[in-house]
């Protein structure tokens, strides 16, 4: 029989305002 | 005997690799960088595809970290041109034509059956084949709505200075003016003129360079339909709510100028094929009012006539109209206080709005179809004006 495709992985993803947050903390991270 | 080897081109099976510390260069050549000029004559939305071919990379390896990355650069990055053109109608049209774009690419390659019914075999190849990218495409629709009204808030900001003059003040029915109440200020009918007024023709022209760059940038036509049924409001909105407080305005007169600067409208929409966009319904209250003005204002009869003709008029909007109604001339008659009565009295079961002016910053919902891209991956190339040359085609 045709093998199954694996179920895909979900992965979790930052919403729009924890990337802003994340962006902006790695800003003021680098010099 | 030379023996040549040939090396068999391997075919490109529509995926970008790229190395991890090449990402921030992809991220500046192909987001933070780039001008919508430079890609002019290649297929609409390129960024995106190249963004996804990136994806499917990254997806093909299983490295969960790289798409993480990719996806969280690319939105941060998007947003950074946003907020540095927050007033360049070119620029937000192209990301939000590429933002929507690469949320159809991660539905229409997710794997998802909903999603593939309309790719042929060859793009079924191209699906994703290890993670779900659910959630990342509900950060980009997120995106895309954010875009989205930034690229209204510009579009308005263009067009609201035009409207009150062009709609209301500007004649361009010839002889009008003759037919017009006493200490009313004429305009002339350039497009702007000295005290920056504008007739409809400035609106039109706005209206042609909105809809020639939307086209231009690969914009979803739905969303097109959504742009103009959303400006048209406006314009039905800030021009109703002047009349609604402006006696100079309220005359037989005008009601025929606006019917006429409305039927303009209607046939540009129909010209450029947005009638369907809802657009004009949009301006019914303001088609109405218009035909108020116009309407006789003393018997019975016509208190039927404007009641059963003024549906998407409140009560308190066709008594203020009336109330400031103006007579052409010496020879009609102002509008009497009862013949209002008697409108008030056949409209009491009505159970109206209570505010009389209309909310011009109203937006509409916005929705963005899924648009399948009947392109191939393995179709598309990069040109080498992007500097992409680091992204290996596999």
């Amino acid at each position: 029989g045709t093998q199954r495709p694996r179920p895909r992985v979900l992965l979790k993803a930052p919403t729009l305002a924890e990337m802003e947050e994340m962006s902006t903390s790695e800003e003021e991270e680098s010099p | 005997r030379q023996v040549t080897v040939q090396r068999k081109e391997k075919d490109f099976q529509g995926m970008l690799e790229y190395h991890k510390e090449d990402e921030a260069a992809l991220i500046r050549n192909l987001v933070t960088d780039l001008k919508p000029q430079m890609l002019s004559g290649t297929v609409p939305c390129l960024p995106a595809y190249i963004l996804y071919m990136c994806i499917r990379h990254a997806d093909y390896t299983n490295d969960d970290l790289k798409v993480h990355s990719l996806l969280t650069s690319t939105i941060n990055g998007i947003k950074k041109v946003l907020k540095k053109h927050n007033d360049d109608f070119e620029m937000t049209t192209f990301w939000l034509s590429n933002t929507c774009r690469l949320l159809h690419c991660l539905k229409q390659y997710s794997g998802d059956e909903g999603f593939m019914t309309q790719n042929t075999a060859k793009q079924n190849e191209h699906c994703l084949k290890n993670f779900d990218l659910t959630e990342y495409r509900q950060v980009l629709s997120d995106l895309s709505i954010q875009i989205y009204q930034q690229l209204i808030k510009i579009a308005e900001g263009l067009l609201q200075p035009m409207i009150v003059s062009a709609m209301l003040e500007n004649e361009s029915i010839q002889g009008l003016s003759g037919v017009k109440p006493t200490g009313y200020r004429k305009r002339s009918s350039s497009m702007v003129d000295g005290d920056n007024s504008y007739c409809l023709e400035a609106i039109i022209h706005q209206m042609n360079s909105f809809h020639t760059v939307m086209c231009d940038q690969g914009l979803d036509p739905e969303i097109i339909l959504q742009v103009f049924k959303q400006l048209f409001y406006m314009i039905n909105a800030v021009t109703l709510n002047n009349l609604l407080l402006r006696k100079d305005v309220c005359s037989w007169s005008t009601g025929m100028q606006l019917r006429y600067n409305i039927s303009q409208l209607e046939e540009w929409l129909r010209g450029r094929n947005l009638h369907q966009s809802g657009a004009v319904q949009t301006m019914e209250p303001l088609i109405q009012a218009a035909q108020l003005l116009q309407l006789k204002k003393k018997t019975r009869e016509d208190a039927e006539a404007i009641c059963s003709l003024c549906t998407s008029l409140s009560t308190q909007q066709i008594v203020k109209i009336l109330n400031l109604y103006t007579p052409l001339n010496e020879f009609e008659e102002r509008v009497t206080v009862s013949f209002i009565r008697t409108i008030q009295a056949q409209l009491q079961d009505r159970n109206d709005p209570q505010q009389l002016l209309l909310d011009f910053k109203h937006m509409f919902p916005v929705l963005f179809p899924f648009n399948p891209s009947s392109l191939t991956m393995d179709s598309i190339h990069i040109p080498a004006c992007l500097n992409l040359e680091f992204l290996n085609e596999v």
